[in-house]
């Protein structure tokens, strides 16, 4: 069952070094905090002209950088979640799951989820279960409308979808296109 | 902030779809080189500086390092991928790619395809008593 | 090899010199 997906599957180093949709996962900006002065890299900062960016300053850093800025051995940088992972958000998800545009909030909303466990900050534990929670409430209605859509448009079946959440609609078609062809005879 | 470029390529080939290979984008791939040269030699001048005895640039460094490794992952990743497109192709269409798509691979990439025919066909020819060429039958066949 | 050959002719070699090796373990697809 999907509740023993192991989370220390998720490092912040990619399963895939060459995997286009990682590179773009990993672009989402992270609400960051200067805790070091950082010289000559003022141009970071839109809000400055000074040519050094002072310990205190917040910036939107890409997870990307963040988390090389970010490391238990290193700080230079502090960071927040962004707002589609905290406490509000959370419970939206867990009211109603089925009703989140998570491709308009995403589009890789548990893949960049997954990678903020990078993070030592007290809210991953409650992040990584409100990922899980959302995966499994949302994964049998694409089941069922992938498997029960069959040539026909299921652009409104898959609008809502992030990307994992794709993948699985469109295996579920495959499976039950093969299916038909079998039935018939190819 | 750094690395915007090396994305637009990495978007660029994200956006096309299956079965379509893009241009190669050599003016990307060049803006790109050079902007990890510049940040390069900052951080040269940046090291050299600290040996000199100044203080606190360790941390322009590290995030120039972190902007030096995103790029180069973003360069390799587009000419991997790219490779994967032209390779499909020759499982689907055959050794002898269509007009519109040799067109839009770079001269290094023909390279990398005749070489990958070359393998291709000395791996099938030695298969079974005469050969076989796995490209056919994808789907097993009704019999 | 053919690969390899590909990366380090079109990219790699235009790099710094500190980035110009390819990071077997880094690369590899787990």
């Amino acid at each position: 069952s999907l509740v023993e997906i192991p989370y220390t599957r998720y490092s912040s180093s990619s399963d895939n070094y060459y995997c286009i949709d990682d590179i773009i996962a990993t672009c989402e900006k992270i609400p960051s905090k200067v805790e070091q002065p950082l010289f000559r890299l003022g141009f970071l900062d839109p809000s400055t002209d000074n040519t050094t960016i002072q310990p205190g300053t917040k910036l939107e850093l890409p997870f990307w950088l963040a988390s090389s800025l970010c490391t238990r051995r290193r700080r230079l940088v502090s960071v927040d979640m962004p707002k589609t992972y905290k406490d509000s958000f959370r419970e939206i998800l867990k009211a109603d799951a089925n009703v989140v545009d998570l491709h308009k909030i995403g589009p890789y909303y548990y893949s960049f989820g997954s990678k903020l466990l990078h993070f030592d900050h007290p809210e991953i534990g409650d992040i990584a279960d409100s990922l899980l929670q959302g995966f499994i409430s949302r994964f049998r209605r694409i089941m069922d409308s992938s498997q029960n859509a069959y040539n026909e448009d299921t652009t409104h079946l898959t609008c809502k979808l992030d990307e994992s959440e794709r993948c699985v609609f469109k295996a579920g078609q495959k499976g039950l296109d093969d299916f038909q062809r079998w039935q018939t005879g190819q | 902030m750094f690395g915007e470029k090396a994305l637009e390529l990495i978007r660029e080939l994200h956006r096309s779809t299956e079965g379509v290979l893009p241009p190669f984008n050599d003016e990307g791939i060049r803006q790109v080189l050079e902007e990890m040269r510049s940040l390069y030699e900052q951080n040269q001048a940046d090291v050299s500086a600290t040996v000199a005895g100044e203080q606190g640039l360790f941390s322009g460094v590290q995030l120039r390092h972190a902007s030096l490794e995103r790029d180069k992952r973003c360069l390799l990743a587009y000419l991997y991928n790219r490779l994967q497109k032209i390779r499909n192709m020759r499982w689907e269409f055959g050794s002898v790619l269509p007009a519109d798509i040799k067109t839009n691979m770079s001269e290094q990439e023909v390279q990398w395809f005749t070489k990958y025919n070359k393998c291709l066909a000395n791996y099938m020819r030695r298969l079974g008593d005469s050969g076989l060429d796995l490209t056919q039958d994808m789907q097993p066949p009704k019999s | 090899e053919n690969l390899e050959t590909h990366l380090k002719n079109v990219t790699l070699r235009h790099m710094p010199r500190n980035l110009q090796s390819i990071d077997k373990d880094k690369t590899a697809p787990r």
